[in-house]
């Protein structure tokens, strides 16, 4: 049986919210260490990765390994109706047909059940290796939803390359182009302000502009955002949880 | 703008 009480479902709104309009169909694991799905859009070019340990929630326990088949938009139409603020608690039997919500109002005795059925899905699992990459960039997630929404109003296609101590976020579309250029930066008040560039090799990649406004929906999730990247190859976009993470996988773009 | 690549080229299926 799975039992797995969050403090607040405002955690599971977001990751939910970020991933819904990428993957329709995801396959929950979940096993005593956490919650863990991989789901690849249509396209076969984003992958999502999502963690969530055993330690995101206040509660949890799970005695034998359950997977959940849902489908995002139905599980998101229940999880908007419960509160940010509401715990949640997520329910299964060993073999279920259904995964039950529970929204419980802290301050009044108010509690909210919801039973959504359980799809079977057969998805691709690809085996992902231990990537090297060549550079990480660690900055602030709102400046990167910025830049990767401001640059996709010039072209559908982003190019990123890094040098020794900047990022350079370029766009050359049909009627403009434009660039943002952010260099290494510590702020010791608000490190989550900060941005730091660790490079070995120069980076020149372009990816599709419409995947990283996809990525940009975890924004909410946390106030840094990690991009590796290594040449052709593809990116990884790694935003943390409490005690997890959520991370996408985009494949880059070449040169006709 | 450049040809879009496919993840299925870079990971193996498991």
């Amino acid at each position: 049986m799975l039992e797995g009480k969050f403090d607040e479902a405002s955690l599971l709104k977001k990751v939910i919210d970020a991933m819904k309009d990428s993957v329709k169909l995801c396959n929950f694991n979940c096993t005593e260490n956490g919650i863990s799905v991989q789901a690849i859009d249509d396209s076969r070019v984003l992958l999502i990765s999502l963690l969530i340990e055993a330690g995101s929630f206040e509660d949890y326990r799970c005695d034998r390994n359950i997977v959940l088949g849902l489908e995002m938009e139905s599980l998101n139409k229940i999880i908007k109706n419960g509160n940010a603020s509401d715990m949640l608690t997520l329910v299964a039997e060993d073999s279920p047909d259904a995964l039950n919500l529970i929204f419980e109002d802290k301050r009044r005795d108010r509690i909210a059940e919801y039973s959504l059925k359980l799809m079977d899905i057969d998805q691709d699992f690809l085996k992902i290796e231990d990537m090297k990459f060549d550079a990480v960039v660690n900055m602030p997630s709102a400046e990167f939803a910025k830049i990767c929404r401001d640059m996709k109003t010039l072209s559908e296609s982003l190019q990123i390359i890094i040098t020794k101590d900047s990022v350079k976020f370029n766009s050359e579309g049909d009627f403009g182009s434009g660039s943002v250029v952010i260099k290494s930066f510590t702020d010791l008040e608000k490190t989550e302000e900060s941005v730091r560039i660790t490079l070995e090799k120069p980076i020149n990649l372009t990816f599709g502009a419409k995947y990283l406004n996809d990525i940009i929906k975890s924004t909410p999730l946390a106030s840094q955002v990690t991009i590796k990247l290594c040449d052709k190859q593809p990116a990884l976009f790694e935003y943390q949880l409490p005690s997890g993470y959520l991370r996408f996988y985009l494949a880059p773009k070449f040169e006709d | 703008s450049g040809q879009q690549s496919n993840l299925l080229s870079f990971f193996g299926k498991k």
